[in-house]
């Protein structure tokens, strides 16, 4: 299963996360 | 070697998996002359036709009963196990899928009758500590992708990417869906011009903001309560309000949690703003971002919600159930938009917020906690794609319009089967 996130933010919103990360629920994975 | 060539006896015997795979081919190719031309990649609409498209693997999967395969799966693991079974079963699982047994709620694996409840685990309170992050993650699992929204197209991995619109549904103009009965359009509540403008702004403002032209069509302008409904030939199925059939909360409980919410989405719970938040067209100097997580089989499979937002409404895409592996992903093209899945979309601070939990083979259940009415994986032929049914959550709060949530909420789960 999958989950995919389509959302507007500012152009400065940054992603914290890297590809192949593994990932928990309630763990930063962006921040403006 | 000249004797083992002119005396070995030749014995003829069938190879069925071969045999099968390649008749699987033959079926898929001929299906696909018939049915496609190379040429023809958008409907009358103007709209992308969504086909299934990479190596010979995946038409021999797409040729495969995955639906009613995943049903028989779902069946399968929901017998119950013997008890004496039970520890010594699911911790084999454990073992096998790198799940944490320390981590969940109910200690006694006992107590999970089958594998699909040890499957939709709960978590021990406190397990996943949340981030003060604008943008949490909403489920345990791997990020296969990120990045932002180009000319319309999500990228599903590196080099593949997939129409935005067919992920999230079209509104479309045209004639009222023929499927969605007067008197039941009478009885539900009204999806005023305020919030369809706003959820089509969604689309124009992709537009606006990448300048890319999509085929996107203009928004009716009736104010008659039934007419403003979204005109979609795409749509099947009744649009109801989700939350009328749902609410069962504590009227008390509700305004404070809502109010919470629009606490953490930056505005005053107050009926005005919060419609002005509703009202709010995008603001320039955004983008569009997007991430993609896999929830591997061990992986806890509940979940959450990413943020503080208002989920105003949701789509039911009924499609396909391929796998979602990595492996698919990087071969199946336009896999995120062949399989059924849930479309959330709503309003956060920052604007737009979608979220869509996408189905897979093994795992083709979609639960969401407040919407009973919702039910995927049903038996049955799947409409073609791109077409859905969709409900309104405008009555669950009467502050925010929709359904509020508070980052790391639990909002529902995949389900075996």
């Amino acid at each position: 299963s999958t989950i995919v996130l389509v959302f507007e933010a500012p152009q400065d919103f940054k992603f914290s996360i890297k590809a192949d990360q593994k990932v928990k629920v309630g763990q930063r994975i962006g921040d403006v | 070697v000249i004797n083992a060539w002119t005396q070995t006896p030749t014995k003829w015997y069938p190879i069925p998996i071969a045999v099968g795979a390649m008749l699987l081919v033959v079926i898929q190719y001929r299906r696909k002359r018939k049915f496609s031309s190379p040429q023809v990649d958008v409907d009358h609409d103007g709209v992308e036709v969504i086909k299934l498209k990479g190596p010979w693997q995946v038409h021999v999967l797409g040729a495969l009963p995955l639906r009613n395969m995943s049903r028989v799966w779902g069946y399968i693991n929901s017998l119950e196990l013997p008890a004496w079974f039970r520890p010594f079963g699911f911790r084999v699982y454990a073992l096998a899928f790198g799940c944490n047994l320390d981590e969940i709620e109910e200690q006694d694996l006992t107590a999970y009758r089958s594998l699909g409840e040890f499957f939709y685990r709960k978590l021990k309170e406190g397990a996943r500590p949340v981030d003060d992050a604008v943008l949490v993650s909403p489920a345990d699992g791997t990020v296969l992708h990120f990045g932002t929204v180009q000319g319309s197209r999500v990228e599903q991995v590196k080099g593949i990417t997939y129409s935005l619109d067919a992920l999230l549904g079209v509104e479309r103009p045209g004639t009222p869906p023929a499927s969605i009965a007067p008197s039941h359009r009478d009885s539900m509540p009204v999806v005023d011009d305020h919030e369809f403008a706003n959820v089509n702004g969604i689309e124009y403002s992709l537009d606006q903001l990448i300048g890319t032209g999509t085929s996107t069509p203009s928004t009716p302008t009736s104010t008659s309560p039934t007419s403003s409904f979204p005109n979609n030939p795409r749509k099947f199925g009744s649009q109801i309000d989700a939350s009328v059939i749902e609410s069962s909360r504590n009227i008390q409980e509700t305004l404070a949690h809502d109010a919470s919410v629009a606490l953490e989405m930056g505005v005053k719970p107050t009926l005005e703003r919060a419609q002005s938040l509703y009202g709010a067209s995008v603001k320039p100097g955004n983008s569009l971002f997007f991430t993609v997580i896999y929830l591997a089989p061990g992986d806890y499979h509940r979940f959450h919600s990413p943020t503080a937002w208002v989920v105003e409404k949701r789509r039911h895409f009924v499609g396909e159930l391929f796998s979602v592996s990595p492996y698919i992903a990087k071969r199946l093209e336009n896999l995120f938009i062949l399989n059924e899945r849930v479309a959330l979309l709503g309003k956060w601070r920052y604007g737009f917020f979608g979220m869509v939990p996408v189905g897979a083979t093994n795992v083709g259940s979609i639960k969401i906690n407040f919407d009973q009415a919702l039910r995927t994986n049903e038996r049955g032929r799947p409409p073609p794609p791109g077409t859905y049914s969709e409900a309104v959550y405008s009555a669950a709060s009467p502050i925010l319009n929709g359904q509020p949530l508070l980052p790391a909420q639990e909002m529902g789960g995949f389900c075996l089967g």
